[in-house]
């Protein structure tokens, strides 16, 4: 067994503070400015962690929270041992694909109770990147602030900054997290600037080799979440998907039918944005939350989704939006399980996800583990009484509600069948409007 | 989990601990603290451990305006912090029957 023997707690003291200059510089860029006063980033106390609203409020004035982007370095005192277990490796981060499987290992509530918590396992994607700045969808507590977060292989790919965060009073359900390469190439050199050669050589050695393998750099770009797309219309953005080289599907309340032109951002950065029109949309009384984008010119460099036919409960999902960042650093990947396939007359109507969604995602695709397209999302879920948002219970209109109007339009240019769905079934109607179908029509007593 | 994430959690497990900070006691005065926070133990032989900065930034003697950008260089050596900082690290499995109690607080566990 690789598990060490029971361990009360031993003195350390601390050798350097530091923090990661490129962090800073990406946490800069991506959460301030005017998008300043709509993150708060909450966590780091020995109290339990209060509700959302509470704690949204709260959460400037956490020790940790000044501290954010700031790692402490510490020795343990006499209690140094020979390691009995597999050495630590550190993963180079921009090796690291977005929607790779990530496993973060901390203690919730820090050391309250640690013969509880201690070393707590959670598993998410890396949701999103920029340079050492990572986002997962790991669920992370207030206490793992400094947790490690390993790859599938072990590898040591970033500490927790920032387990909670909340934009505009929503809770994001992603985490914060610093990249391991770029800290301790900081904690390294700082460490040889403050005289102590034989630790900063220790950490070095712990580092992947500078430049990394080329073998190892992301594929992204035959990752499935490739075909999703930032759609501008005006001052509104949202999400989308690519179907075809012209072709993009979004929601309603992202390009609704009166918009003249709308910009469609592919997700990598090679590729130009494009113009396009919005040749249908549902009505306003549609449960289908659906437009159709017709580009000017073809996208490029983008692959096309295979379109799924069957869903199957349980299954691992993924949903690419474009909501945490707009297009300040691409997409973002969460991940879950198919919750519920909502069916009327034997048809899929309606998908669940336990993915965590946010304002900017819909109209971005939910996908399979293999990369079929499930549906677009079009919803997460708010309580009306309490203003709480659940971002990882989430609505999806499936693919298949949309395939045979999408491929007769692909195929003609006739919008007539997709006009079908502003004529959905009541059925249809009363499960979009979250209300229970009944069994059988209510009996008069008369 | 399947044997997949086998090596991640023998990582982790190897890895993970828990840091506090406190502030010594002193007489007629309470002593600050605990701040506690997850951590990583990047090398047993040499017991160095990193966590998060936030649980030391109470003693910092320039207070938390030493962390804002610009401050200064992107580190602080350990003179940044009041002598009285006391850092606690706890490590190993520590879970189940046979661990050591832990102080109460005020998490409890109600019925759902």
């Amino acid at each position: 067994s690789v598990r060490p023997a029971p361990r009360g707690p031993a003195r350390a003291r601390l050798l350097l503070l530091v923090c990661c200059p490129t962090f800073r510089s990406s946490f800069a860029r991506l959460f301030g400015g005017e998008a300043a006063e709509q993150w708060r980033f909450a966590g780091g106390s020995t109290e339990p962690p209060a509700p959302p609203q509470e704690a949204e409020a709260e959460a400037d004035e956490g020790p940790l929270l000044a501290a954010l982007g700031w790692f402490a370095l510490l020795r343990v005192e006499g209690r140094a041992e020979a390691s009995k277990g597999p050495r630590l490796s550190v993963a180079a981060a921009a090796s690291l694909p977005k929607g790779a499987p990530l496993l973060a290992c901390g203690s919730p509530f820090g050391a309250f109770c640690p013969d509880i918590f201690l070393n707590s396992l959670s598993r998410g994607v890396l949701s999103n990147a920029a340079g050492p700045l990572l986002l997962t969808d790991a669920r992370c507590l207030p206490g793992t602030e400094g947790a490690g977060v390993f790859s599938a292989d072990g590898e040591l790919v970033a500490l927790v900054a920032a387990p909670l965060c909340w934009r505009a009073r929503e809770w994001v359900g992603l985490s914060l997290l610093c990249a391991a390469d770029a800290l301790l190439r900081a904690a390294a050199h700082a460490l040889g600037r403050l005289g102590s050669q034989a630790d900063a050589r220790l950490l070095a050695a712990l580092l992947p080799p500078d430049g990394g393998d080329p073998a190892a750099a992301p594929t992204e770009h035959s990752a499935a979440w490739v075909a999703a797309v930032l759609v501008e219309c005006g001052s509104v953005w949202g999400s989308g998907v690519a179907l075809a080289p012209r072709l993009v599907l979004t929601c309603r309340h992202v390009a609704p039918r009166e918009a003249k032109r709308v910009l469609v951002r592919p997700a990598t950065p090679k590729s130009s944005p494009v113009w396009g029109k919005v040749v249908f949309a549902t009505q306003d009384t549609s449960p289908y939350d659906v437009a159709v984008v017709k580009l000017e010119e073809n996208l490029k460099g983008i692959p096309f989704p295979v379109l799924a036919s069957h869903f199957h409960e349980g299954e691992d999902v993924q949903v690419v939006g474009f909501g945490a960042f707009g297009q300040t650093c691409g997409p973002s990947v969460t991940s879950g399980i198919l919750s519920a396939v909502v069916e009327v007359n034997d048809a899929p109507v309606m998908l669940q996800t336990t993915c965590a969604v946010h304002g900017g995602s819909s109209g971005g695709p939910l996908f399979t583990g293999s990369g079929e397209l499930l549906g677009i999302v079009t919803s997460n879920t708010r309580d009306n009484s309490t203003g709480a948002t659940y971002p990882h219970l989430n609505f999806s209109i499936p693919i298949t509600a949309l395939e045979p109007a999408l491929d007769q339009y692909r195929r003609t240019g006739d919008l007539q069948p997709l006009q079908e769905l502003d004529r959905p079934g009541e059925q249809v109607r009363v499960v979009w409007r979250l209300q229970r179908v009944p069994a059988e029509p209510p009996r008069s007593k008369l | 989990m399947g044997r997949r994430w086998d090596p991640a959690l023998a990582a982790g497990e190897q890895a993970g601990c828990v840091v506090s900070a406190r502030g010594a006691e002193r007489p007629g005065a309470e002593a600050e603290g605990p701040w506690s926070c997850s951590g990583v133990l990047l090398s047993r032989r040499a017991g160095l451990v990193l966590c998060h900065g936030g649980i030391v930034a109470p003693f910092l003697r320039m207070g938390a305006a030493a962390l804002q950008p610009g401050a200064g260089p992107p580190f602080l050596g350990a003179d940044s912090c009041r002598d009285d900082l006391r850092l606690h690290v706890q490590w190993g499995p520590g879970r189940g029957p046979g661990a050591q109690a832990g102080p109460r607080g005020a998490l409890c566990t109600p019925p759902c």
